[in-house]
């Protein structure tokens, strides 16, 4: 475990409190896409599929349960809880994130380290959350009024994948030269997209 | 050496 990637992890449980807490606190969900957060629960639910298999540390444990109950609860806040359905904007969230998730599936297939089924989830759900922020991104692009808790969700999740970028760049110099070829486009892809969130987010 | 990605991370 290294700076980087610590502080990446820390990052991307902050972006997913500071949600919570936007929902929680003002019982609204306006301007978060349900269809961003559906996606997130499918990437974190195939991804960490080895939870109950592969023991890898207490951390490494805890956070993946962190991760799947949160973007489950705030799923099911946005489809279920009475106060906060009625916020959601379904008429704006409309990006077909279907077609987000088939591409992915025909990407892991094709390309994998391995074609085994854990290896293809696992390619899937590095895909799936490279594009996965699309629809948040269309949703804030036309929505006029950003409120600061989801423009801020949005800027820490962008940086929890560049700080994974730092951390692959540091193992590459200091554990030898793994194939990571589907993180590093992918992680790429992923923060690269949200390169024009980010200068509006600082130009604003 | 091209060893899979570990997948020790998140």
């Amino acid at each position: 475990m290294n700076a980087f990637r610590f502080l990446g992890d820390m990052t991307h449980l902050f972006s997913v409190l500071v949600l919570l807490l936007k929902i929680y606190a003002t019982k609204s969900c306006s301007g978060v896409s349900r269809k961003t957060q559906e996606l997130y629960m499918v990437v974190f639910l195939a991804r960490y599929m080895d939870l109950f298999t592969d023991y890898i540390s207490l951390y490494n444990s805890v956070m993946k349960v962190v991760f799947i109950t949160s973007s489950a609860a705030i799923v099911w806040c946005m489809r279920r809880h009475p106060q906060v359905r009625r916020t959601y904007d379904k008429e704006q969230d409309t990006f077909r994130h279907v077609v987000l998730v088939a591409a992915a599936f025909v990407l892991a297939l094709i390309f994998n380290e391995r074609f085994t089924f854990r290896e293809i989830c696992w390619a899937f759900s590095i895909y799936l959350e490279a594009v996965a922020i699309l629809p948040q991104l269309v949703l804030l692009q036309r929505g006029r009024n950003v409120d600061n808790l989801t423009g801020q969700y949005v800027f820490f999740l962008g940086a929890y994948r560049a700080f994974y970028i730092l951390n692959w760049i540091y193992r590459y110099f200091t554990e030898g030269h793994h194939s990571r070829w589907i993180s590093w486009l992918s992680g790429l892809v992923q923060t690269g997209l949200y390169a024009d969130f980010f200068y509006y987010y600082f130009l604003r | 050496d091209c060893l899979s990605a570990p997948k020790d991370e998140l």
